[in-house]
């Protein structure tokens, strides 16, 4: 294995555990800036593994997940990129230094931890969670759809043998659960950008209802922003739009439950692929498809440090 | 462990909302059909999984009423062959 993240490959996808020991290998080079924070438990008892880069005490945070459908692989894979960015550009890049000087950043690469194990030893195509449904035969909750927002409405399905079943109750998927206990105690967080994939969109709230939300206007021309800087580095075209008008009616959904906390800069990001392989986006697509979304992270980020609220 | 020899990824061209309240109606299940982009608007395109044994049915549906489609992934199980042997590659 890598002796250091600079032997890490970060062109080629990786297990489970080798993504755990690329956490702990960042977390032992770059002491001073990054810990890795335990949020929880997945159904299976695997650890809900966090990265918190900080430079101070007492900041509002900025938080950023991939992988919460376990399938959508290329995600995970630019979160473990992200980090490494992170650590390489602070005190060099001075956008991302001035950010890291006032926010924490959170990121949660493998937020569905039970779902990707299961994508590596039975199932490539598993996107849900891995929790059995009393009385059914069907495993599994889409993460996606089992937040207190618009929970169980159209756009999400009460069947457990769908891929859009939103469980039992909100929040009912410890994966879930552990996202919403730290969003609750921290308190602060000022952007939460979950990243999925495929179909090259960004996206706002909200996906329950068409109400626009109240800050409309400005997470769209954010958006605009956003993605015209990814596309200027591969020119990977994206759409963007609210959930409920640029694809359809989904309800649970993560980013419309963190508005509803009060957390304006909430998107989602659904990555590449350019209509040719999916789910199942070639290795050597992980670096540029990084690079690219990194730039939009990036403009949106720095939009919430110099619009505080 | 799941293996996909024979399935393959089909990506749909709706013309009009008929088209997609048509693919809405497949038998999801029966067929065992995973549709990566759903059925949505006709502005939007829409990826379905088609397993082997129900490859010849959906053709069959689609040509019926005369929805427009091209192979995106011709055998899902290569390209997942092509990526495993890549992760092994560098794991060695």
């Amino acid at each position: 294995f890598p002796r250091s993240t600079d032997d890490f490959v970060y062109t080629t996808y990786h297990d489970l555990d080798s993504i755990y020991s690329f956490i702990d290998m960042l977390v032992a080079e770059h002491s001073n800036l990054v810990s890795k924070i335990v949020i929880g438990q997945s159904y299976e008892s695997r650890p809900l593994n966090v990265l918190k880069f900080s430079t101070g005490a007492n900041r509002p945070g900025l938080w950023i997940d991939t992988g919460i459908h376990s399938r959508e692989w290329v995600t995970q894979a630019s979160g473990i990129w992200f980090a490494k960015k992170i650590v390489t550009d602070y005190g060099r890049d001075p956008v991302l230094t001035d950010i890291l000087n006032n926010y924490d950043i959170f990121l949660e690469i493998v937020t569905n931890p039970d779902g990707f194990a299961y994508t590596h030893s039975s199932d490539r195509m598993w996107r849900k969670t891995r929790k059995p449904n009393p009385g059914s035969s069907c495993v599994g909750v889409d993460p996606n759809r089992n937040w207190d927002a618009g929970f169980g409405g159209p756009g999400s399905s009460g069947n457990p043998c769908t891929e859009t079943y939103h469980g039992p109750s909100a929040h009912s998927e410890p994966e879930v659960k552990a996202i919403v206990d730290f969003v609750n105690s921290h308190g602060n967080l000022k952007a939460f950008v979950s990243i999925h994939s495929y179909s090259q969109m960004l996206l706002y709230p909200y996906g329950y209802k068409s109400t626009p939300s109240q800050d409309q206007a400005e997470l769209h021309e954010l958006s605009r922003k956003a993605i015209s800087e990814l596309q200027s580095l591969y020119n990977t075209s994206y759409r963007y739009g609210s959930i409920i008008t640029t694809i359809y009616q989904a309800s649970g959904g993560t980013i419309d439950w963190t508005y509803d906390q009060g957390i304006k800069y909430s998107y989602t990001f659904e990555l590449r692929d350019t209509g040719r392989y999916g789910f199942i986006l070639p290795a050597n697509q992980i670096v540029p498809t990084a690079e690219e979304t990194w730039l939009a992270l990036m403009a949106i980020m720095e939009h919430t440090k110099n619009n505080p609220y | 462990k799941v293996t996909f020899e024979g399935d393959q990824v089909l990506r749909i061209t709706a013309k009009n909302a008929e088209q997609i309240s048509l693919l809405k109606e497949l038998p999801e299940q029966t067929l065992g059909l995973d549709f990566w982009m759903e059925p949505v608007h006709e502005s939007l395109p829409v990826d379905v999984r088609v397993p082997f044994h129900s490859l010849q049915a959906v053709r069959a549906f689609l040509a019926y009423n005369q929805i427009q489609y091209n192979v995106m992934i011709e055998d899902v199980q290569d390209l997942l062959d092509d990526e495993e042997r890549e992760m092994v590659k560098f794991r060695t």
